[in-house]
């Protein structure tokens, strides 16, 4: 090396390096994104805009899980009672929270954040429509919705994950043969739907930061089975949605499965970044968002037990579960 | 966080909703 090449070496700082590299990727996206908006103004159908394996991978690296469990340990400290107005005003501020419709109105009530979080609504808020069998399980935005086809259920319009990575493989009833051999994909879907001439439908409610963050019994049915998967706690809003395929299948979730009068029914409370910890209120065995679990696994947990082979059952509207902090 | 629904039912079962508009909880989502 002569002194000229290690002066050139010293004067490359790592920092200004990064700054142009990723200031160039981030101008290149941005152009790309701006490019499909062009398009889809002109009435084009834009495909949108996967996140390849890498990107996902780095977004994966990121440790959401233990961000949100430091996040959900910031807000169960107490708020002294002279902070607490101006805080949770702040978080009502940035998240349009309307706290007209909270059991108690009182901000002074909550002690930290996370209590805030949980906060219950007035019952005669939400009235439970009757005249229809199935009603929505909480407050928050229609993702997507609609019938699933070839075991691929659409998280947003156009991005899809498998039916069978979301919901593991079908051996929570032992109506159906364990060692299926390698049948084609629609197979796991059929097994699914238990009448003939039923189809498979799906419905994504996405719930905002600001939103009530408790969930209901959608319809009147009979809960028989618990699957937990630990997993990522990447966020999911429509943005992200849209950008990371099977991303739902990459998060923490609990998978309440059983029959309505129709036959298969069931319920997916999937976590995210800030919102880790998803609790059932009938399922006090149920721990989620630990530090330790293994990549791709999952625990079962039958509520059909030998004195109860019921399961548990639910009546359209009631309290089912919590997403809470951290 | 999101809820995710799968649900059989019957093939007339329509879904009264647009994807994007903001629910409550208790408002319908569809019918047979």
């Amino acid at each position: 090396f002569n002194a000229k090449s290690l002066g050139l070496q010293a004067r490359i700082r790592p920092l200004p390096l990064f700054i142009i590299t990723g200031g160039g990727y981030v101008g290149y996206d941005q152009y790309g994104r701006y490019r499909d908006r062009e398009l889809e103004r002109r009435g084009i159908e834009v495909p949108p805009r996967i996140a390849n394996e890498a990107q996902v991978a780095l977004y994966k690296s990121i440790p959401t899980r233990l961000l949100s469990r430091a996040w959900g340990r910031l807000n169960q400290v107490d708020l002294p009672t002279w902070l607490r107005k101006p805080i949770f005003s702040l978080y009502i501020w940035t998240f349009g929270v309307n706290m007209k419709e909270a059991a108690v109105e009182d901000l002074h009530h909550y002690r930290n954040l996370g209590e805030f979080f949980r906060r219950k609504l007035k019952p005669q808020v939400r009235p439970v429509c009757d005249s229809h069998c199935v009603t929505s399980p909480a407050d928050g935005k229609i993702l997507h919705f609609g019938r699933v086809r070839n075991c691929e259920v659409e998280q947003v319009k156009g991005v899809t994950y498998s039916l069978e990575t979301f919901l593991g493989p079908h051996t929570w009833t032992d109506s159906v043969p364990i060692n299926r051999n390698d049948e084609d994909k629609s197979s796991f879907q059929d097994m699914l739907v238990s009448k003939p001439g039923n189809e498979l439908f799906h419905c994504v409610v996405y719930l905002a930061p600001g939103d009530y963050h408790c969930f209901h019994s959608p319809t009147d049915w009979r809960v028989a089975h618990r699957r937990h998967f630990p997993g990522s706690l990447m966020s999911v809003n429509p943005g992200v949605a849209r950008w990371i395929k099977e991303l739902f299948c990459h998060n923490e979730r609990v998978v309440l499965s059983g029959e309505w009068k129709h036959g298969f029914f069931s319920l997916t409370a999937v976590g995210a970044t800030n919102v880790g910890s998803i609790r059932i209120y009938f399922d006090k065995e149920l721990r989620t968002n630990s530090p330790r679990y293994s990549k791709g696994s999952y625990n079962d947990f039958s509520y059909v037990s030998n004195n109860n082979q019921e399961g548990i059952f639910m009546r359209k509207g009631e309290h089912l579960g919590e997403f809470n902090l951290g | 966080s999101t809820i995710v629904l799968l649900f059989e039912a019957p093939r007339d079962f329509t879904f009264n909703l647009k994807a994007g508009q903001k629910i409550h909880f208790g408002e319908p989502l569809g019918t047979i």
